[in-house]
């Protein structure tokens, strides 16, 4: 058993959630923040046997989609004068992941 | 030092973690949702002692009940034909636990 | 890779995210509530490479301070006649972290 721990953007996480239902995985999800643009996010836990990690990879890896984000510099960098002007670009992920392993796993 | 991550139903949160306090375990708890029936629950992050991990979980399982819930298979398979008709019977586990090796624990 | 997952005090979480981003650390940011005085924290998940995870502790450490809370004996023992008075001075650490072993690390 591995616990993989996705992080998703919140437009993608119905879908994702769908998807791996109808792949017969199990998931929780929990609503989270990412640290550096401060939007909402959604980070899923998904326990997996050992040999259907990569299944359960490639369903995120198609569900979930790189997408650009605007912010003003100022937003970013607050203390810096808002003379700054133009706002950046700055590309979110589709999703991050750690495999974790999993010592023992007891369902009651 | 292992860590518990334990999905249990929002029904037993508040009695699990007043049983667990009793024990003198120490736990987080974080709001979060089943994937499958999309209700609400509660994930567990319980630090405890290698030689302690048999003793929290029996507080989970003596506190933690398996219940039946009633669903419509519409809501289950939108897209079938709302014809399905009759509710579906879904046993809900009291407790999904993953006990995770520590590296390394550490409190400032 | 390593995943920190760090619970610290709410009034802390603004600071330390500031500081993660300025040492270039990457994280995200979960609600929680803490076991004992039901408060609301903190819950970080901060994915590091493993020569980086004394850094990332260091400013953890510098930014979250350990805090007193009064509380009354009541709250904490609900099944105690209210007799009991006085507040109790209870010492909140300014982080618990877990640093855990990741298996595998991918983005999409
Ligand atoms: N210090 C920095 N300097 C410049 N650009 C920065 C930056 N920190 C983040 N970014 C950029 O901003 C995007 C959103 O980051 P955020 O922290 O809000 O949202 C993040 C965060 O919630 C999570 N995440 C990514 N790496 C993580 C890690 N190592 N540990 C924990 N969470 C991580 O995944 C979300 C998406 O990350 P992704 O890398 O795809 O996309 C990131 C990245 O492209
Ligand atoms: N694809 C599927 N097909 C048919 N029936 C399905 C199904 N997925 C779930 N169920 C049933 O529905 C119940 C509720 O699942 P849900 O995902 O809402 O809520 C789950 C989920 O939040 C969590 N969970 C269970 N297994 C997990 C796993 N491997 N990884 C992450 N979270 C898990 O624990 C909660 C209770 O799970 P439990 O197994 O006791 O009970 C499950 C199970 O009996
Ligand atoms: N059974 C008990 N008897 C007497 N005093 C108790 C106690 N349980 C907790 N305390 C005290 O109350 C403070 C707040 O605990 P709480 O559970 O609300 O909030 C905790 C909890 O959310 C988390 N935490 C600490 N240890 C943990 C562990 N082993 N596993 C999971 N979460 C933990 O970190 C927060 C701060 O913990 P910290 O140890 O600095 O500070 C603790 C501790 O000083």
């Amino acid at each position: 058993m591995k616990l993989i721990v996705a992080i998703v953007q919140d437009k993608d996480s119905q879908q994702l959630q769908t998807n791996l239902v109808e792949k017969d995985f199990r998931a929780t999800q929990l609503p989270s923040t990412g640290g550096f643009l401060k939007a909402g996010n959604c980070t899923f836990l998904i326990g997996v046997e050992e040999e259907k990690v990569d299944d359960a990879l490639t369903v995120i890896k198609k569900t979930c989609h790189t997408r650009s984000q605007y912010v003003t510099p100022t937003f970013l960098m607050p203390e810096a004068a808002s003379s700054l002007g133009d706002p950046v670009e700055v590309q979110v992920g589709g999703a991050t992941c750690f495999i974790l392993p999993v010592d023992k796993f007891v369902r009651f």
